[in-house]
């Protein structure tokens, strides 16, 4: 299973 | 946070706030794509939905209050304000044949089947494409003018420094995100061809960039 991403990027 | 991110947030920046300057002080939207910079408010609007429910820190909140907010600002110069200089006859790009796939990609590929992440995966896939509308105006009208193709130029920049952040933070924390770099790196190779236009026309003192 795939893993959410933490979205620090913008 | 590391200096080819920051480089390119800052490029990124630099790009959105040319466009705008140069669209409020030649009181003209005129060789623009309102289609693009339409797309643009989507992918920031579908993308920041993060600002009511977590906080990262402040320069992530700061920057994506700007970019929201310098976006919708472009959008009401150009289709607004400016209304009577937009060149609709250029513009016209089908933007549904670009919204009809990244729709459906972003159902088919994303890390989590909710909400906030399809809608955060929709806006990467239409941030990778939203530029099209602009480089379609250009080779339809074979020209741009210089402050567009700088605008053009620092998004570019943006993207490839991106991807340097990218290999960066691979090697040092072991990141990568998988749909994020695939398409940054789809989306920067859509600005190879321009940057070398760009190079070899614009930068070498030319007012404005004629297509060969």
């Amino acid at each position: 299973k795939k893993e959410v991403k933490s979205k620090d990027e913008l | 946070m590391n200096v080819f991110r920051l480089a390119g947030d800052v490029s990124h920046l630099v790009a959105i706030i040319i466009l705008l300057l140069k669209i409020w002080r030649s009181r003209s939207c005129a060789g623009i794509s309102g289609k693009s910079q339409l797309l643009f408010a989507l992918v920031f609007t579908t993308r920041y939905l993060d600002l009511f429910t977590v906080y990262i820190s402040a320069y992530n909140t700061i920057m994506k209050v700007v970019f929201l907010a310098l976006s919708y600002a472009t959008v009401y110069l150009i289709y607004m304000r400016f209304r009577n200089t937009y060149d609709s006859e250029n513009d016209s790009f089908r933007v549904e044949f670009l919204l009809v796939p990244v729709i459906g990609l972003s159902f088919l590929e994303h890390y989590a089947f909710t909400p906030m992440e399809v809608l955060w995966t929709f806006s990467i896939f239409l941030e990778a494409v939203a530029i099209m509308p602009q480089l379609f105006m250009i080779t339809k009208t074979g020209e741009a003018e210089s402050i567009t193709t700088h605008y053009l130029f620092f998004l570019g920049l943006y993207r490839a420094l991106y991807i340097a952040n990218w290999v960066w933070r691979y090697h040092t924390e072991g990141f990568f995100d998988q749909i994020a770099v695939v398409s940054g790196v789809v989306q920067t190779i859509f600005y190879c061809d321009f940057f070398y236009l760009y190079v070899t026309k614009v930068v070498q003192g030319r007012s404005k960039m004629s297509l060969p």
